[in-house]
């Protein structure tokens, strides 16, 4: 979800 | 960043790339589904909506421009370039794009992490993204007879997905609370959805011979 570690992936 | 998520994000730059050389050296989208552009340009607006808000990396903010403006120009091409939207099989990719947007952006209202307009943008455009190629695999089917830079682009799309698996792997070994299903299952859609198109490439490619997919 927004601002957790999944976001740095394309 | 681990090695599959470094190889994945190049093999889906090389495979914008390989789509944009065939255009503008060839000026040819034959057996490109304009379709699948227009959903992959709508997946990567919807999605990278954190550039206003978040900063990640250089590395994070240029390729999220990279594939913004290369999805775009991808588009505007095969609409508006003189001759290159000639080549446009219009006849033959007929898939409505209303099909797949709508289910997805339903799903997303249901099935969020959270409910705030940045996250259900986000989880839509993973939605999209995973069926997005539906009318790209379905052109295929149709016109049989690909050339070589329209299979590696899809080829080269594939294994990005597939290297990004790898990537969560890796991930949820290596690093604590690394848990994301919504990322997870739709990836795993959109790579199964290759599943049958690797086939026929892997048998074409080791047989020496043209791709073609059976009707």
């Amino acid at each position: 979800s927004v601002n957790d570690d999944v976001h740095d992936e394309l | 960043m681990n090695i599959f998520r470094l190889a994945g994000d190049m093999t889906h730059l090389a495979s914008v790339l390989v789509l944009l050389l065939k255009i503008h050296t060839i000026k040819s989208c034959a057996g490109i589904s304009l379709k699948t552009q227009e959903l992959y340009a709508l997946v990567f607006a919807t999605r990278y909506l954190d550039l206003f808000t978040d900063y990640i990396s250089l590395y994070n903010t240029l390729m999220k421009l990279i594939f913004l403006v290369s999805s775009f120009s991808i588009v505007w091409y095969i609409r508006h370039h003189k001759i290159v939207r000639r080549s446009y099989d219009k006849d033959q990719d007929t898939f409505r794009h209303y099909f797949l947007v709508l289910p997805c952006f339903l799903l997303a209202l249901v099935i969020n992490e959270k409910f705030t307009v940045k996250e259900i943008m986000w989880t839509f455009s993973l939605y999209l993204e995973a069926v997005a190629i539906l009318p790209q695999l379905v052109l295929l089917q149709r016109t049989r007879n690909i050339d070589n830079l329209t299979g590696q682009y899809v080829f080269l799309l594939g294994a990005y997905r597939s290297l990004y698996i790898l990537n969560w792997i890796y991930r949820y070994f290596t690093e604590p609370h690394y848990v994301h299903w919504i990322t997870w299952i739709s990836g795993l859609v959109q790579t199964l959805l290759y599943a049958d198109f690797f086939y026929y490439y892997f048998q074409s490619w080791k047989n020496n011979v043209k791709l073609e997919l059976p009707a």
